[in-house]
């Protein structure tokens, strides 16, 4: 029954699916559902939108989970999200203002195609599930977004892990989710995208080492919230810019938000650092998710000061 | 089993590579035996000390693994047998929720 969803397990895309219609029907004066496009195999694209549905003018932040296939992790977390902010509307009066302030853009599955194949089919799958002229499937959705495009740390192979596309957002996924978050940009202060494995929170840029403008305002966020993240169940998150701290990589997603001038763009890498890697067990994605959920509070928070 | 028991023998094993020449072998070797490399996310970006972790077949773990003892290479075994922690975390599910 939808009404006993089980969040602290993993789902199907078809289950996922359900959840949101459910969630869009059972919590109409917060939640409200739409599909920005299709996917390459023609899946809808479908977010939530969360927040006080007012007429005034909103800010709002983007999360997006999924993007690479197998880190099973994000879309359970962006639907914990989901669950967690409509509980805090209701039992946290401060959340509840935030919720009248701002609007919240959860995505919990970015890349469908891939995480339907991933459910089905190949567990340890990656990219999306296009094909162009070679015989190899899929693009690395995370490196396919217009932002220094196919240059570090991406492959023009198609049979590479990080095959940037034959073009920037050949994919529908990301070409989809650009338009929505470019017509928005102004009012958009965050964008957080979630992964697994490495419990880092990273920020730009992927694609070089020299620091953005505000990095002092994002630093500050960022060691915040991994201090958030630790005071829950004690798991250390390093942070930093993703160049450094993780590696280089090009056309990337948080690059591009923060080069299309959203200034608080983070890509978590959630739990564990490779004990089970991506094959993280049901029993742990409450603590993970509910570690994260500070985080992200912490960040929205953030987001809404002057810095 | 779930996924027809594809990954049945599979294994997850962390390499370190302690310098340039380690690495640049350790990138042919990948390379040779197609890992399905989870950490870092592309060969070319493994240098010295970078963290590793590849998933691997039965077959080419056992070729991967012959290599590093004989090159004395650090390695740490994550997972020993992929389908069966798939297998494993499924049957932990209460009935009526497994795959």
């Amino acid at each position: 029954s939808l009404s006993r969803y089980n969040y602290e397990q993993y789902h199907s895309l078809d289950e996922i699916v359900r959840w949101m219609r459910h969630m869009n029907k059972t919590h109409a004066n917060l939640v409200s559902m739409f599909s920005i496009g299709k996917s390459y195999e023609g899946r809808k694209l479908l977010v939530l939108k969360l927040g006080e549905k007012n007429a005034s003018y909103k800010r709002a932040v983007w999360l997006d989970c999924g993007i690479h296939a197998r880190e099973w992790i994000g879309p359970a977390f962006c639907q914990w999200f989901v669950k967690e902010t409509i509980n805090a509307y209701y039992n946290e009066p401060e959340f509840k203002k935030v919720l009248s302030l701002l609007d919240f853009y959860v995505m919990p599955v970015l890349n469908v195609d891939g995480y339907h194949y991933s459910w089905n089919t190949d567990r340890f799958w990656r990219k999306t599930r296009s094909k162009y002229r070679f015989n190899c499937y899929g693009v690395d959705a995370n490196r396919n977004w217009k932002v220094n495009w196919c240059e570090e740390g991406a492959s023009l192979n198609p049979c590479d892990s990080t095959y940037c596309g034959p073009s920037p957002e050949s994919e529908p996924e990301v070409k989809a989710v650009a338009k929505f978050i470019y017509k928005r940009r102004k009012r958009i202060k965050a964008y957080m995208s979630f992964h697994a494995y490495a419990q880092m929170l990273l920020y730009p840029y992927s694609y070089q080492y020299d620091y953005i403008p505000n990095f002092k305002c994002v630093e500050s966020a960022a060691n915040k919230a991994v201090e958030a993240i630790r005071s829950a169940y004690g798991i250390r998150y390093r942070h930093g810019p993703a160049s450094s701290t993780l590696y280089l990589s090009s056309g990337s997603s948080i690059d591009w938000a923060y080069n299309n001038g959203i200034p608080y763009s983070y890509a978590f890498e959630l739990r564990d650092t490779g004990y089970y890697g991506f094959m993280l067990p049901d029993s742990l994605i409450k603590p993970t998710c509910a570690e994260t959920m500070l985080a992200v509070k912490n960040i929205t928070m953030h987001a809404l000061k002057k810095c | 089993h779930l996924y027809n028991n594809r990954y049945a023998g599979d294994k997850v094993i962390r390499i370190v590579p302690k310098n340039d020449k380690e690495a640049n072998e350790l990138k042919n070797m990948y390379h040779q035996l197609q890992v399905d490399l989870w950490k870092p996310n592309s060969i070319s970006s493994i240098l010295k000390d970078t963290v590793t972790d590849v998933h691997t077949s039965s077959n080419s773990s056992r070729t991967l693994l012959d290599y590093l003892r004989k090159a004395n290479i650090k390695h740490k075994i994550l997972v020993n047998n992929v389908q069966k922690l798939l297998d494993m975390q499924n049957s932990s599910r209460p009935t009526r929720h497994r795959r």
